[in-house]
């Protein structure tokens, strides 16, 4: 899901 | 977000504030190495190209713009600050870090997670951190005693990574869709280099004597 491949960490 | 990747950041905050304490206080950047500098200031702004476009908290988008604005203005001091700039080891810090970002940059190009733009600078922003130590420990090498505040900086900024080896290891076990390859085995490098500093770093605490790099 789109969700998964965004980078959440920094 | 786990306490593993908030120390991480935390730390991470730390070395820059410590790295703009050294700059402020002794109005001097002697021992730090702007190469290393202006190669963390290309993986902020390679890395948060969705600082605009995609949302992900408050505290993400805090942090991204915490980190770009200290880069550049780190950058900006050792490169125009009248009373700053003159106190750059100019000729001590040659080593050639154009080759580090085409390193990164031509690895990014083979090994992405998704071959879109955004992915590709996301996993040369990935690469290039790993490496972007490297002038900054020849510098600490061939400058011989290293000031306390510089000592410090370098520690925070290689403990920082190793928190977040920490954070990847709880993911795995804890987040099932969890699979970031390119960072852990980036972050691992990244943390592997900084082994001998952590080794000396040690030995000036626990001796209480002047942090020595052998040349």
């Amino acid at each position: 899901s789109e969700e998964e491949d965004k980078h959440d960490e920094l | 977000m786990n306490i593993f990747r908030f120390a991480g950041d935390m730390t991470h905050l730390i070395s820059i504030l410590v790295l703009l304490l050294k700059i402020y206080a002794t109005k001097s950047c002697s021992g730090i190495s702007l190469k290393t500098q202006e190669l963390y200031a290309l993986v902020f702004l390679t890395r948060y190209l969705d600082l605009f476009t995609g949302f992900i908290s408050i505290y993400n988008t805090v942090m991204k713009l915490i980190f770009i604005a200290s880069s550049l203005a780190i950058v900006w001091c050792m490169r125009v600050h009248p009373i700053v700039r003159r106190s750059y080891d100019k000729d001590l810090d040659t080593f050639r870090h154009y080759f580090l970002v085409a390193a990164s940059f031509i690895l990014a190009l083979l090994l992405y997670e998704k071959f879109a733009f955004k992915e590709i600078f996301w996993a040369f922003s990935i690469y290039l951190e790993a490496i972007a130590i490297l002038p900054q420990l020849v510098l600490l090498q061939r400058s011989g005693n290293v000031d306390n505040l510089t000592g410090h900086y370098v520690f925070f900024l290689g403990a920082y990574r190793a928190l977040y080896i920490l954070n990847w290891i709880y993911r795995y076990f804890t987040d099932i869709h969890f699979s970031r390859w390119i960072a852990c085995v980036s972050g691992l490098v990244q943390t592997a280099l900084y082994a001998d500093f952590f080794y000396y770093y040690y030995i000036s605490w626990r001796n209480n004597a002047k942090l020595k790099l052998p040349a």
